[in-house]
């Protein structure tokens, strides 16, 4: 028997905003620690790493290890049906083909439950290594998504340069070049406004604006990303949900032809 | 602008 239980229904639908243009479908692997998801895009140069861990959820059971595969576009469209405020509960049998999905209003007036049949994906797991970054940039997520955004319009690929001083990206196409520079804060008050920058040397990657700009649907779940960086590695573009886990994208970095 | 190698270059499976 399976089942998790969390209060705001809304974290889901976010997660789902975030992962469902990359991805057609995933398996999710559940455990006693947890809900984990590893999946590659098609082109197998970005991976969605998501752990949401059972000590974050209202109620947490999992007697066995269970994986489910699942077609996002079809879970996106029954957390539509959901409102934010809604609890949530999903709950799978041991060697069960479907999912239910249960929503409850906050005073019990709606309950409405959607199952959901299951899919046998055959997905590769990639090893990923623990890496001690060059550069951690941590920074407001709708900065970092606005600057993706705006860069964007430019050219196909953006440069992060990461120095002491800040970070720069950087772009440029048939139009001209474009630049933003980012200075680390001394706002010791506003955490989520703040710019970090822990540097052991500085590293200058290129990366696929079409992905970056991806991995920014994730920004309404953190008021914080963090961008980890050294060379000749993937990208890792974490954000973290509060008191959950964290959604994490990788990306290959671009090399020189 | 550059080229895109994949994650397989980087990652090994499991």
């Amino acid at each position: 028997m399976f089942e998790a239980r969390l209060t705001a229904s809304a974290t889901f639908k976010k997660i789902l905003d975030a992962i469902k243009d990359l991805l057609n479908e995933a398996s999710f692997d559940c455990s006693e620690s947890g809900i984990q998801l590893q999946a590659m895009d098609n082109s197998h140069v970005s991976l969605v790493s998501l752990m949401l861990r059972s000590d974050g959820f209202d109620k947490y059971r999992c007697d066995r290890n269970l994986t489910m595969g699942m077609n996002l576009a079809n879970m996106a469209k029954i957390f539509k049906c959901a409102n934010n405020e809604d609890t949530v509960t999903i709950k799978a049998q041991d060697d069960a083909d479907i999912v239910t999905f249960m929503f409850e209003a906050k005073k019990q007036e709606k309950i409405s439950d959607y199952e959901m049949k299951l899919m046998n994906l055959d997905q590769e797991h990639l090893g990923i290594p623990e890496t001690d970054f060059s550069c951690v940039i941590r920074m407001p997520s709708g900065e970092f998504a606005r600057i993706c955004k705006d860069l964007a319009q430019f050219g196909e690929s953006i440069m992060i340069s990461c120095t002491k001083e800040g970070v720069k990206f950087s772009t440029g196409g048939d139009i001209g070049t474009a630049n933003v520079k980012i200075a680390q804060t001394n706002n010791f008050e506003k955490e989520e406004e703040s710019v970090t920058i822990e540097m052991q040397e500085p590293v200058s990657l290129t990366f696929a604006c079409q992905y970056l700009n991806s991995f920014t649907k994730a920004t309404p779940l953190a008021s914080q990303v963090q961008l980890s960086m050294s060379d000749n590695v993937p990208l890792v573009v974490e954000y973290q949900i509060p008191d959950l886990g964290h959604l994490r994208f990788y990306l290959a970095p671009k090399i020189e032809e | 602008s550059g080229k895109q190698p994949t994650l397989m270059s980087f990652f090994k499976k499991t």
